[in-house]
């Protein structure tokens, strides 16, 4: 499995809805200092609840709007992000533990091969999402047998702010509301651990080496 | 559970010392301060770099120090891996022929998960499947641009 | 004493406000929280890269982060020059347009001072009047190189 | 004024006695991870006194000496750094405020130019030290009018080390024994402190935006 598709709304510096398209495999992420690569990484943090607001480089929440959004003076702004993961032929996540995940997976990864012919041109990805061809597919989450489909599961997260700053940060798993509780269990069963060392953020990589040992075996503990 | 530490620990030391290798061209190891209680224990991470003498890994240079706790992210990746990895400039402190070491594992341990990197190294960039590009105009929102997309060699 | 320390505060204000255009391209100035009791106030750095509104330092990117404080440490040195300065890879966050930007004005400071700068950057090495050259051969002793020492560029 | 060359015996990485010559100006060090770059800025940071053993890296002054000289098991091991600075034609350190620093020493910039031809073959510089044309001059700080030779002045520190892990760290000006608060009055005059911020090591560019206000607005206090 792997994540297909970041879309951000009003997110730090992203302005309107802007689409990611991700492949499976090794990508790269660069441009100019201050772009907002690193602001990419702090939306899928934001979305799969993985982190506070102050791993995300914010002093609170309200912080995460885009600028602009609040600027404007209207009653209440809001930031959202969709994380879409394409589990592949898994009819359901106990299939993970499959011997051969990759094989399994490469009837649909023509089916996504078709989808990013679209957006690799090099026009900014948040113009060409009208020609996006997949239809958005609801999974039940409880298994159907489809086996010819992708199989997609959705996390959203929106974040509300009033005019006075106060505000509410609700999660969605296929657009039905859910608790973060709910959210993280699911995770883990795809192997998604809020403490898991499988984000890096920027600055961070030497941390290991100067943590307290007791911390770094823990680090196992949280494995075992 | 004790049982289930110790077989935690033995596999990723087990893979620590193979990438550690790889990486660093040296020898390195995990070791708990107390073997018999591994829960009062610390973790240390033992490390020779291209053969040289063990030195605490406070005074290892920002390179050394780098590289190893890759080679211990990997580890505990190929012990448990995960659906997808987000590394932010892990390759900040490299020099280039380690930036090129670095790029080549990454793209090996991609055959078990996927790997969004933000990077701005040149051997880095080359060695990635593709690249998404980021920039602000002045004044502007973020815009992101799907650079070289090369579906045909995603599919294995 | 309250005298001594504006007069310093607004030299470097100056100073920073100047040195930032250049490096960030955008606007930045020092504010004291409590103008009138400098010596229970905090220092803090306002700044806009590139014209963005203004953003709390902790929300900048690696890269603005750096460019701002290093137009905070040349500020400080165009008020109290040191005869020598030693840095350390902190073009390790920019960009290559930035480390460029960061060479020409370091070129900039040597009028005052001398600079000894440890990099793995090709604009910093190109912009230097000469690069030392350290080398480790494997389980051997750093040697020192000199290479392309250029003494009659040194000569004013 | 400026940093003429700086000696290391037995320090960090640096195995026997090597000479590292600097020339006013800009000057990058370049290399390889782990080669012994940010050594060399210990060792300026060690034998002026400006820090602390963990700001070099190191948990306790002993470990500064280099590896093989402590495992040879000898009852007692030295490491030292000598920093030679060039004062130029001032004759004491009075001058350094003169308006136009850099055309005072373009006369004795030329002394300096021969021996630098000396080394700028690709020789490693410690093989290339018997060339050493300039003879070491005992400056004795009081003055003594010698306008057309470089003015230099020296500062070295020797930190022994016994078998049992006890030390002893001593500094010199001038090859004269002198205390750390003695040293430090010296280097005052020359506009070189141990919070000053001409010191910037790895990691730590970033610091200044991390650190407490109150904490940024002493560093102009100790300016003024
Ligand atoms: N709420 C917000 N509204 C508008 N802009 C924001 C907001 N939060 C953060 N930003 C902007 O996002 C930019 C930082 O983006 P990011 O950290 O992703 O950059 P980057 O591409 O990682 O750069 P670098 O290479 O320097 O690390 C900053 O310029 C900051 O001003
Ligand atoms: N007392 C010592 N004896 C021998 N070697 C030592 C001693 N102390 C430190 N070292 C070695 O010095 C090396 C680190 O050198 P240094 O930090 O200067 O590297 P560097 O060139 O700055 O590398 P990087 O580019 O990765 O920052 C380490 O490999 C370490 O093992
Ligand atoms: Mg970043
Ligand atoms: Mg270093």
């Amino acid at each position: 499995m792997y994540i297909k598709r970041v879309e951000l709304t009003h997110f730090k510096s992203f302005g309107g809805t802007t689409q990611v398209p991700l492949l499976p495999g090794f990508t790269v992420v660069s441009g100019p200092n201050g772009s907002g690569k690193s602001n990419i990484l702090d939306a899928l943090l934001f979305a799969l609840g993985l982190s506070s607001s102050k791993g995300m480089r914010a002093e609170r929440l309200p912080d995460l709007v885009n600028q602009n959004q609040t600027s404007r003076g209207r009653s209440t702004v809001e930031a959202s992000v969709t994380v879409t993961f394409d589990l592949g032929e898994a009819i359901d996540s106990q299939d993970q533990d499959s011997p051969d995940p990759k094989g399994q997976e490469s009837a649909e990864a023509e089916a996504v091969t078709h989808a990013c012919e679209v957006s690799s041109s090099a026009l900014p990805i948040s113009e060409a999402q009208d020609d996006e061809p997949l239809p958005r597919m609801e999974s039940s989450g409880n298994g159907t047998g489809r086996r010819q489909a992708p199989h997609e599961w959705t996390v959203t997260r929106k974040l509300r702010v009033t005019q006075q700053g106060t505000y509410t940060s609700n999660y969605f798993i296929n657009d039905q509301s859910c608790t973060l509780t709910e959210l993280h269990e699911q995770l883990h069963k795809l192997r998604i651990y809020p403490e898991g060392y499988n984000v890096v953020l920027q600055g961070d990589v030497t941390s290991i080496i100067s943590m307290n040992p007791r911390e770094r075996r823990e680090i196992i503990d949280e494995l075992a | 559970r004790q049982r289930a530490f110790k077989e935690a620990f033995d596999a990723v030391n087990e893979n620590f010392q193979t990438i550690f290798a790889e990486l660093s061209d040296g020898d390195g190891y995990l070791q708990l301060d107390l073997p018999h209680d591994p829960f009062g224990s610390g973790l240390n991470l033992v490390a020779h770099p291209k053969g040289k003498p063990v030195r605490r890994l406070a005074s290892m240079s920002g390179g050394e120090k780098s590289l190893t706790a890759l080679s211990f992210i990997f580890a505990l990746q190929r012990y448990r891996p995960s659906p997808f990895y987000a590394f932010d400039e892990v390759d900040m402190f490299l020099d280039g022929a380690n930036v090129e070491r670095l790029a080549r594992m990454i793209k090996h341990q991609t055959q078990q998960a996927q790997f969004i990197v933000v990077s701005l190294r040149r051997p880095m960039i080359e060695a990635a499947e593709r690249t998404i590009g980021v920039t602000q105009a002045r004044g502007a929102y973020t815009q992101v641009l799907g650079l070289n997309l090369q579906p045909q060699s995603a599919s294995v």
